[in-house]
């Protein structure tokens, strides 16, 4: 639902994780999950959407019950951050070695949106709010250079 | 009826944040 396009990308690295990292995929969901029900949980679309959304969650717990990622908060916690500080690295190595492509602009906006998802553990630390920042402008800035036939600096 | 609708809507919404707790508390 319209509603809930602010998750939409967050969902969408669920399903690319699904097979990848069913772990990531779990609490992209989640983070989905919660802030969707701020955002709406009244209107019968977004109630219908998030009960889905519940359903698939519990399923999935169900089946990841033996990884202590998803028993552990805080070895979840710190999985969701590796994994995205991975991606993070991986893009600005790219960028500081002057190769600009697709896949480290995706790598810079996954970055940025899991580390929305670690939100679900608590508050972010300040490095990692920079860190966000960081990676979602580097994502947009590489994205309109290369659109536009620019070099980026 | 508006009544009737929106105490459905609220007992579903409670629902929902409990099976999130349950989520949740495991973890």
């Amino acid at each position: 639902p319209a509603q809930l396009k602010a998750v939409q990308h967050h969902l969408r690295t669920a399903q690319e994780h699904e097979k990848r990292d069913p772990v990531v995929a779990y609490y992209c969901r989640l983070y989905a999950m919660q802030t969707g029900m701020k955002l709406d949980s009244k209107t019968p679309e977004c109630r219908k959407f998030l009960v889905k959304l519940m359903d698939q969650l519990e399923s999935m717990k169900t089946e990841l019950s033996d990884d202590d990622s998803i028993t552990q908060e805080v070895v979840g916690n710190a999985h969701i951050e590796n994994y995205a500080l991975k991606m993070f690295l991986y893009a600005d190595n790219e960028d500081r070695a002057g190769r600009f492509h697709k896949n480290m602009i995706k790598s810079f906006y996954t970055a940025s949106l899991l580390l929305d998802v670690l939100s679900v553990f608590g508050e972010l630390s300040e490095e990692n709010i920079q860190h966000r920042k960081y990676a979602r402008w580097k994502a947009a800035y590489i994205h309109n250079c290369l659109k536009s036939g620019e070099t980026p600096e | 009826t508006g009544s009737v609708g929106a105490s459905v809507a609220s007992a579903e919404q409670d629902e929902l944040s409990q099976r999130l707790a349950r989520l949740r508390d495991q973890m």
